[in-house]
């Protein structure tokens, strides 16, 4: 009964996690920020995926490759990249 | 660049500092704080003023997570490091920096100077660029603070907001119009060489020729030198692989296309008596290592081996260079001969033989 310890399927959690926050950070339309709250914009993930991959002028695959999960890692500025 | 409009609606604008980081000393947060202002007023007619309490246009605090009623939450180190708000009430306007970062005054942790620089960018109306040279790129990336840390990209976008000049209208700018180069009444403000360049300068563009193969391109002055002011009045090259750019009583030295440290400085500081206000034109002849400077009818002669004035300056301009009796709006020397200009007209001069060679119009270098 040794716990089964899969960590490809944990680093692909995580990766997933790490995406969807930064395309809900950045990539969200915002509305006036006097009102609290966002609204998420309707687009697929693969399709705000593409919109950040242009943003930083990376290859437009609409998957998180490598150079992109290391963009979304470096430290930046909270405000949002499209939607102001 | 990206900008949300309106921006702000007045050139003044007050700041806050509600509370400092414990990384830095007060001083410095204050000092990166108003250099960080600086970079912006130094390219608009923004004036940025400090209040230290109530409400101002723009309140800076620092926060960790979810700080204060603001809607976006910060996530510990890394990740996030500061955001604001756009122009406008309430949360307009507002930065707020990240307290679980570790802020500095260089190149350890996160500089913030720039950070805040940034973040004022978004705080005056612009949006996040994707070009990876702008200071409004959204990651964070450390440039040395000695460094004017704007792009053209960055300043052609917040100039699209409040113009440029101090005294630009309040209302914003049509687009500049153009000097025609080629038009019968072209004249310059000021021209100078840069090695094998010449820089003729009007306005806020410049352009450079390049004589050997008749190429010229026209710029802002500001794509270049964002800390100059347009309306440049005369520059010269002189002996050091340097420019001297003259306006009112300041001038300019740049290096390597890098405005050197401590400019502008009083052109008394020359050897100008108080009494000169400005300077119309000026060129250094490479032959004798003698920078002759021209105001009205009258120039000065400067010695750029002992950095001195001459003695016995002004003198009339006409003693010296028989038949250019008009006031000089600018002047370069080209393979030993002066080009003086005034309006529409240069004239070419030998300063051996002391005598005017022949007469043409201004833009001749411009290939009309």
């Amino acid at each position: 009964n040794t716990l089964v310890i899969h960590p490809e399927k944990d680093n692909n959690e995580e990766e997933a996690k790490l995406v969807q926050d930064y395309l809900n950070k950045y990539y969200a339309v915002e509305p006036d920020p006097n009102q609290l709250g966002w609204k998420i914009n309707a687009e697929s993930t693969a399709e705000k995926l593409k919109k950040m991959q242009q943003f930083f002028g990376l290859k437009v695959t609409g998957k998180p490759d490598t150079e992109t999960l290391e963009i979304m890692k470096k430290p930046r500025c909270g405000v949002p990249d499209v939607g102001l | 660049y990206g900008f949300t409009l309106p921006g702000w609606k007045k050139t003044k604008l007050t700041y806050r500092i509600v509370n400092h980081t414990p990384d830095m000393s007060k001083e410095d947060v204050d000092k990166a704080i108003q250099k960080a202002f600086k970079v912006w007023s130094t390219v608009t007619p923004l004036i940025f003023i400090r209040i230290h309490e109530g409400i101002a246009d723009i309140m800076i605090a620092f926060g960790t997570k979810a700080h204060g009623h603001c809607p976006r939450y910060f996530d510990g180190p890394l990740g996030v490091l500061a955001h604001a708000f756009p122009p406008g009430n309430g949360f307009g306007g507002d930065v707020h920096f990240d307290e679980d970062e570790d802020w500095t005054t260089g190149s350890a942790g996160f500089n913030l100077f720039l950070v805040a620089a940034h973040e004022f960018g978004h705080a005056l109306g612009l949006s996040h660029s994707n070009d990876q040279r702008a200071l409004m790129f959204p990651n964070y990336a450390y440039i040395s603070p000695s460094e004017f840390p704007l792009s053209s990209d960055d300043i052609s976008g917040i100039q699209s907001i409040y113009g440029s000049s101090p005294n630009a209208p309040d209302k914003r700018p049509t687009t500049p119009t153009l000097p025609k180069t080629c038009g019968p009444q072209m004249s310059f403000d000021a021209i100078t060489t840069l090695r094998r360049e010449v820089i003729f300068l009007k306005g806020r563009h410049l352009w450079r020729v390049y004589p050997d193969n008749s190429a010229v391109e026209r710029e802002l002055i500001s794509t270049f030198w964002p800390t100059l002011p347009p309306g440049i009045e005369a520059a010269y090259e002189n002996t050091k692989d340097q420019i001297l750019f003259f306006k009112g009583n300041k001038f300019w030295v740049i290096s390597g296309y890098q405005v050197l440290l401590g400019y502008p400085k009083n052109i008394n500081t020359l050897g100008f008596p108080k009494g000169v206000k400005k300077i119309d034109a000026a060129v250094c002849n490479k032959n004798t290592g003698k920078t002759d400077f021209f105001t009205g009818n009258k120039y000065w002669r400067f010695d750029e081996n002992s950095q001195s004035m001459e003695e016995g300056y002004p003198r009339q301009t006409v003693d010296e260079f028989p038949g250019i009796i008009q006031k000089v709006d600018a002047v370069f020397q080209q393979k030993g001969l002066f080009y003086f200009f005034h309006g529409p007209k240069q004239w070419e001069f030998d300063p051996t033989a002391k005598k005017i060679i022949r007469k043409i119009k201004s833009n001749s270098w411009f290939n009309c």
